[in-house]
């Protein structure tokens, strides 16, 4: 058996790389659909922490509340999906 | 469910929508189709009403765009976010965006529908096999003149169906040129182009002059893609150029050579090491249909829900014979209550409950079999007190009179009857028809709607198909009335004027359109049923109609409902 070729990966000009780290995969996600804000009591605008964020996506996306940026949560945010928040502030 | 804070919503039921332009990826007609496909997911649960607008400002205006796209929400490319729509209200409110460096499809991949050729329209058929060799894509083999086509059946050589692909050669679309194909080359500021460009625009949309010479002419159009035409990367739209050079191989297919995300792709030149030129192939695309229901969801007023079979569930998945999920239909209920009218899809054969309360007897018809009845369902509507049909015309020697997805039978003499569904004996058929005839000889049964037309032989459909390829104008609205003249042609009514229809050629007469009145004196001029019954032309306005002999004599002015043999 020869040797699997290595393949060779190269960077397309004009390819979409989204070369961001899942955390700032996760960080961009939350903000654009809304999770990262919510009124407080007062109706005014607050920012939540990462974790709670989390947790208040994986419900929406009926995943299992851990507050972690888990795997199922990665893969669930790299899907192709309608561009309207999920929460509305 | 979710609905927009302060439950917004329409404060009218007959809502109105507007195409604003067109993907590349797919025909006119289907996407017309699957948008309407889309609006009827909601006017089946709701007492909605969709209609569809040509100009002016629609309560819904439905448009496609790339990256920035006229709002303060970019799209992000291929894959990503797909489409956004806004709640009901004023302006942009309600309007819904559809993200076209996606590849738009119905679902399972390309949608190719052929023009001209034998297959009259239908659709390609891949694999199909050529003087031995098979094809999974449309080809130029055989032919000198460098168009794309495609069989429409898997074997060319035994069925010789076909037809010729989409293609910048064949047509364009939008623009200023009705349709015209490229002229190549054309000159566009002082350079000379020998393919489509996106030079001069900046939303990355490929168009092309169609006469010699763009600065001069000022003509133009939009290039529909190919379909082994690439999506996304440095050169949407442009066709893949096979054999081409990858890291000094050659590749006679798409790879995902190079890449880590195992996408395939393929070269637009015949050396990707030299030229640089690459694009996404063809994979399934997203449904067009369904994105668009999601949306329009949105544009009613619904928000995002988090039950994961809810079509308002904010993930796209590709689900083949869709039917909308409880939580979605408790969520547009709320906001526009029940469809008051009857039940518009007819009970599916397998959940047939035979109660003595049912009020409609289901029994669905075999589908291979042309059944020769018809089971009545609950009459909701008096057919003696309608004051406007859709439709009346005669078929197999009954006068059928249609309205609202509905349709009753009477002939003289005999006991009407009716409700029947039209979905159960004419299924893919819009609620809304605007004229019918049936071909004397040939039994056809043609319907039209806005600017489609559907042709039936028994319960086999061919359509729809725009009613420009009959020959009639683009700008033609509606087809109001058929009046079939001897065995081969039919008058087909529009506003004050009439076309002739040459049934075999399927094309107009020469020296049309001619004036109503000119021919047809003494009739309304604005009649919006016209039908033969009997050897009598039948002009109808409202309750009334005005009949005519075949020497065009006026004889009779009497009530619609007379015809219904209405008490």
């Amino acid at each position: 058996w020869c040797h699997p070729v290595k393949s060779k990966f190269l960077t397309f000009p004009g390819d979409l790389i989204k070369n961001m780290t899942d955390k700032q995969l996760a960080e961009d996600y939350l903000k654009r659909f809304g999770y990262m804000q919510v009124l407080d009591k007062s109706g005014l605008q607050a920012t939540v922490s990462t974790s709670k964020a989390l947790k208040r996506l994986q419900n929406q996306l009926g995943l299992e509340e851990t507050g972690k940026l888990d795997q199922p949560t990665i893969d669930a945010m790299k899907k192709p999906r309608c561009g309207v928040p999920d929460v509305r502030n | 469910y979710q609905t927009f804070d302060g439950d917004l919503k329409w404060d009218h039921n007959d809502v109105t929508y507007r195409i604003l332009n067109y993907s590349p990826d797919l025909d006119a007609s289907i996407t017309d189709d699957a948008f309407a496909r889309a609006f009827q997911v909601w006017s089946d649960v709701t007492p909605l009403s969709f209609t569809r607008l040509y100009e002016g400002t629609a309560d819904i205006m439905i448009s496609f765009g790339k990256k920035n796209h006229g709002d303060p929400y970019p799209f992000d490319g291929k894959d990503g976010l797909l489409a956004h729509a806004y709640p009901p209200g004023e302006g942009m409110q309600g309007d819904a965006h559809f993200d076209d460096d996606e590849y738009w499809t119905l679902g399972t991949g390309p949608v190719i529908k052929t023009y001209y050729g034998n297959a009259e329209g239908a659709m390609c058929k891949f694999p199909f096999r050529f003087e031995g060799k098979s094809y999974s894509t449309c080809t130029t083999e055989g032919r000198e003149d460098g168009l794309p086509w495609c069989a429409t059946t898997a074997d060319f050589g035994k069925d010789g169906k076909y037809g010729f692909c989409p293609s910048e050669l064949l047509f364009t679309y939008d623009g200023n040129s009705d349709g015209q194909p490229c002229v190549f080359p054309f000159v566009f500021d002082g350079q000379t182009y020998s393919s489509c460009t996106t030079e001069g625009r900046n939303d990355g949309y490929r168009w092309c002059a169609t006469t010699a010479n763009f600065d001069k002419d000022k003509k133009y159009g939009f290039c529909p893609n190919r379909d082994t035409a690439v999506i996304g990367g440095n050169s949407e739209g442009e066709p893949c150029q096979f054999p081409f050079t990858f890291l000094g191989k050659t590749y006679t297919s798409c790879t995902s050579e190079g890449r880590s995300d195992g996408k395939l792709w393929c070269a637009t030149t015949s050396s990707y090491d030299k030229d640089n030129k690459w694009g996404f192939c063809a994979d399934k695309g997203y449904s067009l249909f369904l994105v668009a229901a999601h949306e329009f969801g949105h544009a009613l007023g619904l928000d995002h829900s988090n039950i994961q079979d809810a079509l308002m569930y904010p993930m796209y998945k590709y689900v083949a014979d869709f039917s909308l999920n409880e939580d979605d239909i408790e969520g547009i209920q709320y906001l526009y209550g029940p469809n008051r009218g009857p039940k518009p899809t007819p009970p599916k054969p397998s959940t047939t409950t035979s109660s003595p309360v049912s009020t409609a007897k289901p029994t669905k018809p075999t589908p291979s079999t042309t059944p020769s009845v018809y089971t009545p369902v609950e009459p909701s509507v008096d057919p003696c007190q309608v004051d406007k049909f859709d439709v009346i015309t005669e078929i197999q020697g009954e006068l059928h009179f249609f309205k609202d997805g509905y349709y009753w039978k009477s002939s003289s003499n005999k006991e009407r009857k009716g409700p029947f569904m039209v979905s159960e004996r004419w299924p893919t058929l819009p609620v809304k028809l605007d004229t019918a005839f049936e071909d004397p000889v040939t039994k056809k049964i043609y319907f039209f709607a806005d600017t489609q037309f559907w042709v039936f032989t028994g319960q086999d459909v061919l359509g729809p198909r725009r009613i420009e390829k009959l020959g009639l104008p683009g700008t033609l609205k509606k087809v109001e009335g058929a009046l079939q003249r001897g065995n081969s042609k039919v008058l087909l009514f529009s506003g004050e004027e009439y076309w002739r229809l040459d049934l075999k050629t399927q094309q107009m007469d020469k020296g049309y359109p001619r004036h109503i009145d000119m021919t047809f004196g003494g009739v309304p001029m604005d009649a919006h049923d016209v039908f033969l019954y009997k050897g009598h032309f039948y002009f109808c306005r409202n309750i009334y109609y005005w009949r005519m002999t075949s020497r065009r004599q006026v004889d009779r002015v009497g009530y619609v409902y007379e015809l219904l043999n209405c008490p």
